[in-house]
């Protein structure tokens, strides 16, 4: 593995542990979609479908899947949960995340239907994870946009996150000089999600490191 | 070949 790939793969994992760390620690779901974590779950279990053929790539592979898709499923869980424990919380967070997750489903569901490797259930499958997961921080991000203020701990989880995907370029670019392989619907939904979060990147980089960078003595 | 790449990759 390159190190591009590596530097994605943990900055991916450290996403979901910055996500469940804030979740449990300040024991509130205040600025959280719930609806971007549902498509998530969607995401990898339409993604990881070869777990099931049992021809296994690697270890590392194998426990990074079963990773994504339980922890996934376990921040749906704890955000329900906190639909008795955080009622009020609960209902603030449904009353702000507002986007229509259809227009989304329908697009990246046509999408898959017509780009794929082959029209066969599990390549589009696999394709519509992919257009998906390119979109899917969306209704997370409108709803950043519509609180104005946030929590420190969301955004550097949704930074993480993105950074994932934008290291994921430079390894195809790797990938592609070393091995000669190359996934072209990997790498244009890679390039639409950077562009996604373009705009988020931008304000991090104002608010989060220029200020972190004014506080230095 | 990009059956192996898709499968390898997260």
């Amino acid at each position: 593995m390159n190190p591009f790939r590596i530097l994605g793969d943990l900055s991916h994992l450290a996403s979901i542990l910055v996500l469940i760390f804030n979740i449990k620690s300040t024991n509130t779901i205040e600025g959280i979609s719930i609806k971007t974590q549902v498509l998530y779950v969607l995401v990898f279990l339409t993604r990881y479908l070869d777990l099931f053929s049992f021809r296994l790539v690697s270890f590392y592979n194998t426990i990074m899947k079963l990773f994504f898709i339980s922890s996934s499923i376990y921040v749906v869980v704890l955000l329900q949960r906190s639909k008795t424990t955080q009622a009020v919380a609960y209902k603030t967070m449904l009353l702000t995340d507002t986007f229509k997750v259809q227009y989304i489903l329908l697009g990246t569901l046509i999408a898959a239907f017509v780009i794929n490797h082959k029209f066969t259930f599990v390549e589009i499958a696999w394709s519509f994870s992919v257009w998906l997961e390119s979109v899917a921080i969306l209704p997370q991000l409108f709803m950043l946009s519509k609180s104005g203020k946030s929590k420190s701990l969301t955004v550097h989880y949704i930074f993480a996150l993105g950074l994932y995907r934008t290291l994921y370029i430079p390894n195809w670019i790797w990938r592609y000089h070393t091995e000669g392989v190359i996934d072209k619907i990997a790498l244009a939904a890679g390039i639409i999600q950077t562009l996604v979060y373009s705009d988020f990147f931008y304000l991090y980089y104002k608010k989060v490191i220029k200020r972190s960078a004014l506080n230095l003595p | 070949l990009a059956h192996n790449l898709k499968h390898d990759e997260l």
